[in-house]
């Protein structure tokens, strides 16, 4: 999940796609690199009870399967983050191959999974760099408002030249629209220019505006696990099989 | 203003009080360090037409007063980002005196302006740090969701670490609740939270979700000179008052 932009669903989208992919009987594993450790928390985990986190991994990748958590629902499993790793923004940018450090992780994950889902923070730094060449392709969550249009066009350039430079598989795996009210004509508008100038990209799904959405990580669970019936986790249910058709 | 957590309401903060206080008569400079520009756009200057932005000013301070854009408000400019500022996000890591850059330009400017509102981006990076360093106070947006308290601890650790070490004279001048929906019972613990650990920093004014906060940046403008009667212009004149009583 990958978007400069702040606040809009990609923690969301990270937490109830792995779950929903889960659900489906797939093995996932969360990837959590953002400082922030929403992910992580939003599956339940306390990251002040960890000993370790992805930050170790970027340095030792030999640690990764001792620091997986499995969560309590089949199929899922989580590399935490924690605070600590906000100093790996400024200490990769010195080190060999600063952008390659995650892929060298996942790398030795790589036939124990199906889905490998990672959650970036609102940056287009070091971690996002690193989640971008360890990947295979991205998705771009994108709120229905104003400013959500404005950074698309660098992100986008960001994308290109990572694919041209990095990592040459990557590809966009698609636009991904958030948190629409359908009583606001600024979201339809934002829908309508989306659909104009990526027909071809964007998800058919679109994730509604929805409460439950916002009270499941308080809960640490998924809001598909939290109330399967909302509008927030029936979206994410469709977004799991629109995925998995594409696939 | 300052919170790694993104889509908080930063912008939204950093220009209606912009416009709040320049209605106050208040000579006011935004300064945009965020590479997103939206504080830039969000007062109607269009970063694709700018020669010049807060990213020259960085390294060569003395282009300031040249770079700085007087908008159609009176007492109201704005010292405009563009996405190249991204690069000064590593680019500083390796300089000399790397977190005094923004307070170097800032000082260039010490009598011509009253208040200078400075938007940070999502995160506690070089930018972000510069933005700290060049402060008297810190004004801290939460939006009033679970994941906004998990950030707080985090961001008060990194204020004290730069209040002892690189800026002495910060102070919080306050946490301020935003995108409060009174119907969700969600918002209110957050709140209630909030106000119970923090009684004498946060604002007693809470900004109301407004769905002519979230249109007035496409008309590049504050939503106070787009609609003043709405909750959300009417929440950000009550802010600038009791900024005012304050100060
Ligand atoms: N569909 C939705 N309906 C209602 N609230 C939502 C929805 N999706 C996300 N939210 C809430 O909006 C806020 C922002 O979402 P989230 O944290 O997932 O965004 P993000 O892009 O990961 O943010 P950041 O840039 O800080 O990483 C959170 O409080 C979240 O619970
Ligand atoms: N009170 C409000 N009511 C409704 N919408 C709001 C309100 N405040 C901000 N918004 C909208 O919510 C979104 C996020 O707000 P904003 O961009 O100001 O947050 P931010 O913290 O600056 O984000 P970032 O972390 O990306 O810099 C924007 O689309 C904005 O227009
Ligand atoms: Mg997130
Ligand atoms: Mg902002």
């Amino acid at each position: 999940m990958c978007n400069q932009k702040g606040g809009v669903g990609k923690t969301a989208t990270a937490v109830n796609l792995s779950a929903g992919l889960s659900l489906a009987e797939k093995k996932v594993l969360l990837v959590d690199i953002d400082p922030q450790a929403n992910a992580t928390s939003g599956l339940g985990i306390d990251y002040r009870c960890l000993k370790m986190s992805v930050y170790d991994c970027l340095y030792e990748p030999s640690l990764t399967k001792q620091v997986i958590v499995k969560t309590k629902w089949p199929h899922l499993s989580v590399l935490p983050s924690t605070p600590d790793l906000a100093g790996a923004e400024i200490e990769l940018v010195e080190k060999e191959s600063r952008e390659m450090h995650l892929r060298k992780v996942l790398t030795i994950l790589h036939d124990d999974y199906e889905f490998i889902i990672i959650d970036c923070p609102p940056s287009l730094g070091m971690l996002t760099v690193n989640g971008l060449v360890a990947s295979n392709s991205v998705i771009i969550p994108i709120q229905c408002e104003y400013y959500a249009l404005e950074g698309l066009e660098k992100l986008l350039k960001t994308l290109k030249a990572i694919k041209n430079g990095l990592n040459e598989n990557l590809i966009i795996e698609g636009i991904l629209l958030t948190m629409f009210d359908a009583r606001l004509n600024l979201a339809k508008d934002v829908v309508d220019d989306i659909q104009k100038h990526f027909p071809n990209v964007v998800f058919r799904t679109i994730i509604p505006r929805s409460v439950r959405v916002a009270e499941a990580p308080s809960y640490g669970e998924s809001v598909i696990h939290y109330q399967i019936s909302s509008t927030g986790a029936q979206a994410y249910l469709n977004l799991t099989r629109e995925l998995l058709n594409h696939a």
